[in-house]
């Protein structure tokens, strides 16, 4: 289950923080996956008591976007521990797709290819299995232009992206480099859709291990 | 043998701060009041501001929604999200699927903490929430006894926060908390939050 609550001593309306935190949500806690399981209690909060003083921010008002932007960064960071802290996990994984129709379309392919079995099993494995990663995509039931999607691998480190698929056509996988970069803790895939439509969204999950069946064969109802 | 809990706990030690900003107005603790069986864990958690708040909330769109769901909901339409004092958790036991009886026991630990509080109104000001295993009863008894403990140990510093955190936590291997100080249209306000989750995680919340 995740719970989670935000405080903050900034005075804003009732109507301008039910925005925020949508919005905020939609960019954060309900843009990570552990296991593909929604739970019965999820509920996420915030509260503004306006304790620090000032104009109350309202909808559309001056500090709105600000403060929209602080509590989605924010609450950002707060769901990226819960995946860090995904049972068995051993990978911290950033999914990027860009170039959709709509940021609704980005997300539902992120989302699918982070619940892909497959493809959190082979992140375990540290195994640059691309395949699995576009299969999930041409699953997911957005538009996608087969001869334009392209799939990389973005090292934490800094260095070089690995571009694994260009264009619909596979590249020539440098697999020492593939291990190198799938032994990190923290990995990013890009998947570009190539339909013009610019949108983009990130999505954060993790590996799936043995442990997780350990744990969860023995967490009883 | 080595606990792989443990060791997952020691390898993400570094994502607990040891210190933060914490907003105005706000008092939290994270209290042991039973319902873990260990005997020691925190598992009952408070936070109350000094004055009403603006609050606004998301949902489990899950088809059967725990009793705390539907009854921080009614409370957030009743308030139509203003004048909201608290926030309610227990961990341990998820107060899911549990009937009437359920229903009314999360109505029970909003109400404690609203007379603590000095909420009279028929409209909770107090949001709920559960954890834990689904399908048993809270020790409601046990909850409902300790919220005057858990309200008397209030506070605002990192210590209070951080055992806060922890009171909300089940299956995790670190509490997670944060905080910053921001600036909006010349002004430094503060924002600090808590989540919870290791397992069961797929959010689709409206």
């Amino acid at each position: 289950t995740l719970l989670g609550f935000m405080a903050t001593d900034a005075p804003v309306s009732a109507t301008a923080l039910q925005s925020i935190l949508k919005h905020a949500v939609d960019r954060s806690f309900n843009a990570i996956s552990v296991d593909g399981d929604m739970s019965t209690n999820d509920t996420v909060a915030i509260l503004a008591n306006g304790a620090a003083g000032g104009p109350v921010i309202e909808q559309d008002g001056e500090g709105y976007d600000a403060l929209r932007d602080v509590v989605t960064e924010f609450a950002a960071d707060m769901a990226k521990l819960v995946v860090r802290d995904g049972e068995g996990a051993t990978k911290f994984v950033t999914i990027k797709v860009k170039d959709a129709l709509t940021f609704e379309d980005a997300k539902t392919v992120a989302s699918t290819i982070a619940t892909s079995a497959l493809v959190k099993t082979a992140l375990f494995g540290q195994d640059a299995n691309w395949g699995r990663i576009l299969c999930a995509t041409g699953y997911a039931g957005v538009p996608v232009i087969p001869t334009k999607t392209s799939v990389s691998f973005i090292p934490t480190d800094g260095s070089p992206e690995l571009k694994l698929l260009v264009n619909g056509e596979p590249e020539n996988v440098n697999e020492e480099r593939a291990s190198e970069i799938l032994a990190l803790e923290d990995l990013e895939i890009e998947v570009r859709l190539g339909t013009g439509g610019g949108h983009e969204a990130t999505y954060y999950t993790c590996d799936f291990s043995y442990e997780y069946v350990k744990i969860n064969g023995d967490y009883r109802t | 043998h080595a606990d792989p809990h443990k060791a997952a706990a020691s390898s993400k030690a570094r994502f607990v701060p040891s210190t933060g900003t914490y907003p105005q107005g706000f008092n939290v603790s994270g209290i042991h009041c039973g319902v873990k069986k260990d005997g020691k864990s925190l598992d009952l958690a408070v936070v109350a501001s000094d004055v009403p708040c603006t609050a606004a909330a998301v949902f489990t769109k899950n088809v059967f929604q725990a009793a705390p769901v539907q009854v921080s909901k009614e409370t957030l339409v009743g308030t139509h999200g203003r004048d909201i004092r608290a926030i309610v958790c227990n961990s341990g036991c998820a107060n899911a699927v549990t009937g009437q009886g359920g229903y009314e026991d999360a109505q029970a630990m909003s109400k404690a903490v609203d007379v603590l509080l000095g909420e009279t109104t028929s409209t909770h000001r107090t949001l709920v929430m559960s954890t834990g295993v689904i399908g048993q009863r809270l020790p409601i008894d046990k909850i409902v006894t300790n919220i005057p403990k858990a309200y008397k140990h209030r506070g605002s510093d990192h210590s209070h926060w951080l055992d806060c955190a922890k009171a909300f936590t089940t299956t995790d291997t670190f509490p997670k908390l944060g905080s910053k100080t921001f600036g909006v249209a010349g002004k430094t306000y503060r924002i600090a939050g808590i989540a919870k989750g290791a397992g069961m995680i797929h959010p689709n919340m409206a």
